[in-house]
């Protein structure tokens, strides 16, 4: 992987006194084939090697007898820290009624995330209500209320109703009528260039006021995911955002970029089709996993 | 500044910028640069429409298109890739192609893993006119694809569409499950035309080349869907994808709708991904 590589430049360096801008310039093209590699953002990468190749040229690099390890400690050291610095928790509603939405591309894992979320609150001991307000894709409803059923949580679903508003609306009801404390909304997934599925995302999120709002991106995603994660953030400000399919070998370099360009939080991690596959998140694992 | 119709550095730079922002990797993008580069300092010509044509032609030579080529008999389509790409989709929208071409048409429900997944199939193949052979939830898939093999050829079915879940690829027991119904679809249906069909989900980065190079070993791609193409992302990653399996892509996945598929149409593709 890539500490190997920056190893591999610097055992060349030994007998040498310190490092030359060629070596510190070798690592760095290292270091950017590896994030490039991992889908993290062109901008970010750029931005990012520039703060290393700072570092790299600092006192505690050029003072080290071991300056290629220092450079892995110091990129490794960055990305944590713009992975890691944040507050992952999910926001509580002070009523005592909670309600967490979740959005997205099409496919990413809304509706088995939703699952997930709503499987850890019950073994929290809160009392979750799953909904679905997904009008548009084929068995959407049916396919939460088999999930729910599975986690034995209730649902309200209403497959031949056509609006979405309509149905989060009644089911905010249902879930004060049940006495549930929170609701989790799955909603349809959505192209941010498609205004029409916007404005019903912003349309929803008037009518029930999210406590929580969360985005789910897909690990494999692309350089796209900047510009999803804003385009989300401008219609509906984001809370934070779950990563899934994290069992794959996608790098998830979509992470760092997300993170880096909105601030907007990793909050938890999915790692695979089953709803306990379902973690939080740790800044040093997905760290070395996007550095490869 | 390739605003006066020149190309210089600068523009060179942005162009490595703008191949790697459509998801065309470092390594194509690289390549790409240093192809119009040479060409530059070798005909001197730096004017915006020679160069983009330069580029144009070197990413029409990495892409592979082609078109699924259907035969008499028997034709078996079995749709694969990793969660959540548009493989059920695209299964609607091809049984829903082939069935206005006046070809006898039948899905098959193989996904008997995730929750509503036959369902799903269901509202497919009554949106399309078109028959799903499905057992029960939890059923074995191979099962279903021995079954739908037996009634296509008992009822002279043109095309089977054999959709499958996804899987990931780094899963060795599920790539296993789709070699075994690769093998009995070679075993119960010999003389098929079998077509296997990778879909890739456009907003996908460069793990979509090891997905590729993956189900290629347990399944012999035969063409490649690009779905989601209808959103942002370029899908650039194509260049790769075809250049490391030979594999065509087919078709572009254009919408949620039944009608929103397309035939890849390369030289538009190409042209999307230039500056
Ligand atoms: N391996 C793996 N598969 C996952 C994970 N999360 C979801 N999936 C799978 O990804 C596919 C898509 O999941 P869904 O929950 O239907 O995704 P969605 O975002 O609700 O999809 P749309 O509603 O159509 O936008 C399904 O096959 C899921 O089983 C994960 O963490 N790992
Ligand atoms: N915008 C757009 N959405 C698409 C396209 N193809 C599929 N989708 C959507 O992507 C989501 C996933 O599609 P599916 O057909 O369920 O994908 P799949 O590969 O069968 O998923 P799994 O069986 O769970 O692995 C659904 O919301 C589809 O409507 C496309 O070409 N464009
Ligand atoms: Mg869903
Ligand atoms: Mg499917």
């Amino acid at each position: 992987g890539l500490s190997s590589k920056l190893t591999d430049i610097t055992t060349r360096l030994r007998g040498k006194s310190r490092l030359t801008d060629q070596d510190i310039k070798d690592m760095m093209r290292e270091i950017r084939l590896a994030l490039l590699e991992a889908d993290v953002n062109y901008q970010v990468v750029k931005e990012f090697v520039a703060d290393v190749t700072e570092k790299s040229r600092g006192e505690a690099v050029m003072k080290s007898l071991t300056p290629g390890q220092m450079v892995v400690k110091i990129v490794n050291e960055k990305l944590v820290e713009i992975l890691g610095e944040s507050e992952s928790k999910l926001n509580v509603s002070p009523t005592g009624f909670t309600i967490i939405m979740l959005y997205g591309l099409q496919g990413v894992g809304k509706t088995t995330t939703a699952a997930k979320l709503a499987l850890m609150l019950k073994k929290q001991g809160k009392k979750p209500l799953l909904t679905s307000v997904d009008v548009h894709r084929p068995a959407a409803a049916k396919q939460l209320a088999v999930l729910a059923e599975q986690i034995d949580v209730p649902h309200y679903i209403r497959p031949e109703e056509k609006s979405a508003v309509k149905i989060a609306k009644e089911a905010v009801e249902r879930g004060k009528y049940l006495l549930c404390d929170t609701l989790i909304v799955d909603t349809a997934g959505r192209m941010t260039i498609d205004q029409e599925m916007m404005d019903e995302l912003i349309e929803i999120g008037d009518a029930v006021n999210p406590t929580e709002r969360l985005l789910i991106v897909d690990a494999m995603i692309g350089q796209e995911a900047v510009n999803v994660a804003i385009a989300f953030n401008e219609a509906i400000a984001i809370d934070g955002f779950i990563m899934t399919k994290l069992d794959g070998d996608a790098r998830g370099g979509a992470a760092l970029s997300i993170r880096k360009m909105t601030g907007i939080p990793i909050k938890m991690i999915a790692t695979g089709e089953r709803v306990e596959d379902f973690e939080a998140f740790h800044p040093d694992r997905l760290a070395s996993r996007i550095l490869g | 500044a390739a605003n006066l119709g020149i190309f210089d550095e600068d523009t060179l730079d942005d162009l490595e910028m703008i191949l790697i922002s459509a998801d065309c990797g470092l390594s194509a993008s690289t390549h790409l640069t240093s192809v119009v580069r040479e060409d530059m300092l070798k005909t001197g010509d730096y004017r915006k429409e020679h160069v983009l044509g330069i580029l144009a032609g070197e990413m029409r030579a990495m892409l592979s298109d082609g078109r699924i080529d259907l035969q008499d008999g028997l034709n078996v389509i079995l749709m694969i890739g990793v969660n959540g790409t548009g493989k059920t989709t695209t299964s609607g929208k091809l049984a829903y192609r082939y069935k206005n071409q006046g070809k006898k048409v039948m899905l098959a429900a193989a996904d008997t893993f995730r929750a509503a997944a036959i369902d799903q199939l269901k509202v497919w193949g009554e949106r399309a006119g078109v028959p799903v052979l499905a057992h029960a939830p939890g059923a074995d898939p191979a099962a279903v694809t021995f079954d739908a093999l037996q009634a296509s050829k008992a009822r002279g079915v043109d095309v089977l569409i054999l959709d499958t879940a996804g899987r990931l690829h780094n899963k060795k027991n599920l790539m296993e499950e789709l070699a075994k119904i690769n093998r009995i679809i070679g075993r119960e249906a010999p003389t098929a035309n079998v077509y296997s069909l990778l879909v890739l989900d456009a907003t996908t980065g460069q793990n979509a080349v090891k997905q590729a190079e993956a189900f290629a070993e347990v399944a012999d791609i035969n063409g490649i869907v690009l779905a989601k193409l209808d959103g942002n992302a370029k899908g650039g990653v194509a260049l790769a994808v075809t250049e490391a399996t030979d594999a065509p892509v087919v078709l572009a996945g254009l919408g949620e709708g039944i009608e929103d598929l397309e035939d890849f149409n390369a030289d538009l593709f190409v042209r999307s991904l230039l500056p």
